[in-house]
């Protein structure tokens, strides 16, 4: 596949993961999204709101799609276009 | 320095996706 295949595939999942989080389709997620994840993921409070602050790159306390994308994109080990 | 704001560790952010990932593919059973 080539780069823009892989971008693509990243894109398309990190969106549906992103949808996970934000329950309520507003577009970005917020530390009480992130909180409300307590339950379902194996993860303490602390560590999901390390999670948030570290995908959250403006620090303005909203994670958007794009944020999101990117912090997934490093998880996978592709590293963002210069 | 461990306490240093905004420095999640890979480990937890590896944590995190691996779980919605695997919650994803609970919640979507392929067809």
């Amino acid at each position: 596949p080539s780069h823009d295949d892989i971008k693509t595939i990243v894109e398309q999942k990190a969106r549906e993961l992103f949808m996970v989080c934000d329950v309520e389709e507003k577009g970005f997620v917020s530390k009480r999204d992130m909180q409300r994840l307590v339950d379902e993921l194996p993860l303490m409070p602390d560590q999901l709101e390390e999670v948030f602050d570290s995908l959250d790159d403006d620090k303005n306390g909203y994670l958007t799609l794009e944020e999101f994308t990117e912090g997934f994109g490093g998880f996978l080990g592709l590293n963002p276009a210069p | 320095d461990p306490g240093k704001p905004g420095s999640a560790n890979e480990g937890v952010l590896a944590n995190f996706f691996n779980s919605l990932l695997s919650k994803k593919s609970v919640n979507s059973p392929s067809p």
